[in-house]
């Protein structure tokens, strides 16, 4: 089973 | 005061096209270096990611930093009433709350203007780093699309790997499974049908295929895309923009539980 990381994750918010 | 003209104005309706799917509405920069747009889906797992420079439009002005937001399929029917040879210009005030389309025909004989409401947006801008990737592909557009619908439909998520054999896409579904090996092949007429394999290290990414199929959207603006994958990061599918800039794509990858 997989599961979908989100973009946070590696982009921090400016 | 911002005023964009672009005699290839089909290029700006492919734009549009290659985004709209992944993105309904969006925030536009406008500076001097150029225009520009950064937009997560809404789920935040892809990001888009637009550059057109200024010295690639005809006439570029732009007297101070501006931001617009724009629903994408709403410009998607503006521009949709472009003829395909028309010159667009595009304008905007400060403090509007539209912005304006024109479409000249190649012969000035035809001439439209469209007005467009603009919406407020609470956009979230991501701090990219400056990445060395693990490897770095560039195929055919053509190819990609073709190997990303096709796996599409056998199964929901695509494992790119690449090797010092090639690039693999693999699939896995409830019909049974699939793996496309291209090699890298630079002995090709034309350079933009050539493949080529950039790798430091081999890396092996889960991606979900709904993202990919949606990237090749930007099909229709570059001959070869080329896909940058690292163990640590979103991988980055980009679609160069001939004189222009780019459509970048990030996706985050799926990890086993």
């Amino acid at each position: 089973l997989y599961i979908q990381i989100i973009l946070w994750t590696y982009f921090p918010n400016t | 005061m911002l005023e964009l003209r672009l005699v290839q104005g089909s290029l700006l309706k492919k734009v549009v096209d290659a985004i709209r799917d992944l993105v309904n509405d969006a925030s536009f920069d406008c500076s001097a270096t150029g225009f520009s747009l950064q937009a997560m889906d809404s789920s935040h797992v892809a990001l888009v990611a637009l550059l057109l420079r200024s010295e690639g439009f005809d006439h570029y002005r732009c007297d101070r930093n501006i931001s617009m937001g724009m629903n994408l399929n709403n410009m998607a029917k503006m521009l949709r009433c472009a003829g395909n040879d028309d010159i667009i210009t595009f304008k905007g005030d400060d403090g509007s709350d539209t912005v304006s389309f024109m479409f000249e025909s190649p012969t000035q004989d035809k001439i439209s203007d469209f007005e467009m409401k603009l919406m407020d947006i609470d956009s979230e801008r991501l701090g990219i780093p400056e990445a060395k990737y693990q490897a770095i592909v560039r195929m055919p557009s053509t190819e990609f699309a073709r190997i990303c619908k096709d796996l599409g439909s056998i199964g929901d998520t695509v494992v790119i790997s690449v090797t010092k054999e090639g690039v693999k896409f693999s699939t896995r579904g409830d019909i049974g499974s699939a793996n496309i090996v291209c090699r890298q092949n630079t002995d090709v007429d034309k350079p933009e049908q050539a493949t080529t394999v950039e790798m430091n290290d081999p890396v092996s990414l889960t991606f979900a295929l709904r993202y990919m199929n949606s990237f090749t959207k930007a099909t229709p603006l570059s001959n070869q895309v080329t896909i940058s994958l690292s163990s640590e990061l979103p991988v980055v599918v980009e679609y160069k923009i001939a004189e222009m800039g780019y459509v970048r794509f990030y996706l985050a990858p799926k990890i086993e539980e």
